[in-house]
């Protein structure tokens, strides 16, 4: 009954409500954590501690070198056709404008499209882009492609409509790429009530006049860790399940639910398993990622230090997409793995949460599911995560402790019982 | 031991099948 003793003490037990009352600990006492932060760095030593006084094993940080952005003061006013103070948040790696700052008139498009059909008219100008909102894989390319398409055309700057799913006037940040050889301009997003207002004013012919300042700088990179905590396997130490999330977040909000609930559903699953005293056959490893809104930074250090051992990998799993109400796994392998995984997500029928589907989501583990090991990620009720995701909204006012317990429920059953199966998980 | 198969038999599913039903 091992499964549902573990579903007992996650959802019913003395354990209920652990990981977001650990997880509220942490990002009321440490805040939001960027890359190249004191505040990052805070959280890090916080969590080696908690792992160690959890009693988990072989508790370290492994170093890595991880981009360090600073936004400073930022702020953008249209002055024609009336004056309007427009909220802002600078994109991570973004240049900063001159003191003084840039004020150019706008140029609104709808997409990258439209951008290079209006390119003549473009040199000199602010690119406003007003994209709807179809997904986040599709919409982010806005982001992170904005300034330097602009560039391209001659803009002098970008300010790109939030990748957001719902707005009440909030700004979204988020990583952007300049690319070699266009000139680097500043980028920001803007709100969609913004956007969609500078659109409709552009499309009445009304000329339209923005003001930009940012204090954006970059700084050489700066030294940073994975955190890493394990179970030690009984019977093949050498063999792991990587059970993941980041701990590093945007500079807004409190990073509570990007990645925060991920992170500490991850500790959870380690210390049910703990709790109940019971050891698996194959090493069960935590990995708390550094730098992950940067492009999975720490992620990628690891990997190339690990990857030798790849073989020895029966599955890796990462939670960056929520931790609400799950409806099951996202798995990426072999058929005969996916028929496996089946059987294993049927232990959770208790919860009613036993889906199997494809495309595992997570910049972390992407890594190894390249080089053909299992992956998983958890599966969520999405439906709220991109209206706060990267905001000032993402605090723990949006977590739900029962969600969690949940959730950290089915990512210690599979975590578990994957690694203690006398065989790892087939591969082709 | 090999440490992963590439490949299972029906039979090997099947007792893989009761293994983790054993958890349940």
């Amino acid at each position: 009954d091992i499964a549902k003793a573990i579903i007992d003490l996650a959802v019913y037990g003395k354990s209920q409500n652990r990981s977001y009352d650990r997880l509220g600990l942490l990002v009321d006492t440490v805040g939001p954590r960027l890359s190249g932060s004191k505040n990052l760095e805070n959280a890090i030593q916080i969590m080696y501690q908690n792992l160690q006084q959890n009693g988990l094993e072989n508790v370290h940080l492994e170093p890595v070198k991880i981009p360090h952005w600073e936004r400073g003061e930022e702020s953008a006013m249209m002055l024609v056709p009336r004056v309007h103070k427009m909220a802002i948040l600078g994109l991570g790696s973004s240049i900063g404008t001159p003191p003084e700052g840039i004020m150019a008139e706008a140029l609104v498009v709808t997409s990258f499209d439209e951008l290079r059909r209006k390119a003549p008219e473009a040199r000199g100008k602010i690119v406003v882009y007003n994209q709807p909102y179809i997904s986040y894989p599709v919409t982010v390319q806005y982001r992170v492609r904005g300034a330097v398409e602009a560039a391209k055309v001659g803009a002098v700057a970008s300010l790109i409509r939030s990748v957001a799913s719902f707005s009440i006037y909030s700004p979204h940040t988020g990583f952007q790429e300049y690319q070699d050889g266009v000139p680097k301009i500043p980028t920001a997003c803007i709100t969609v009530e913004d956007a969609e207002m500078i659109a409709r004013m552009a499309s009445r012919g009304n000329r339209i006049v923005i003001h930009l300042k940012m204090d954006a700088k970059n700084y050489p990179d700066t030294s940073s860790f994975n955190t890493v905590a394990e179970i030690t396997g009984s019977k093949y130490p050498e063999q792991v399940v990587l059970v993941s999330g980041h701990l590093d977040s945007w500079d807004v909000g409190q990073g509570a639910m990007d990645d925060g609930g991920g992170a500490f559903i991850s500790w959870e699953a380690l210390s049910l398993i703990k709790d109940l005293g019971l050891r698996p056959k194959r090493t069960v490893r935590l990995v708390l990622w550094t730098a992950e809104e940067q492009g999975g930074i720490g992620a990628s250090q690891y990997f190339q230090l690990h990857k030798v051992n790849s073989s020895n990998y029966s599955l890796v799993m990462e939670s960056d997409s929520g931790t609400f109400l799950p409806t099951g796994i996202q798995f990426s392998g072999s058929e005969k793995a996916r028929a496996i995984m089946k059987e294993v997500m049927s232990l959770l029928k208790p919860l009613n949460i036993t889906q199997v589907f494809s495309g595992t989501e997570g910049t972390d583990i992407n890594f190894w599911i390249q080089a053909g090991v299992p992956g998983a990620s958890l599966c969520d009720d999405l439906s709220t995560y991109f209206a706060f995701h990267h905001s000032h909204g993402d605090t723990m006012t949006v977590m739900d402790p029962k969600k969690m317990n949940i959730a950290a429920a089915v990512w210690a059953v599979v975590s578990y019982v994957v690694a203690d199966m006398e065989e790892m998980l087939p591969r082709t | 031991k090999a440490i992963f198969k590439d490949d299972i038999s029906q039979e090997t599913f099947q007792k893989i099948k009761e293994e983790i039903a054993s958890y349940g």
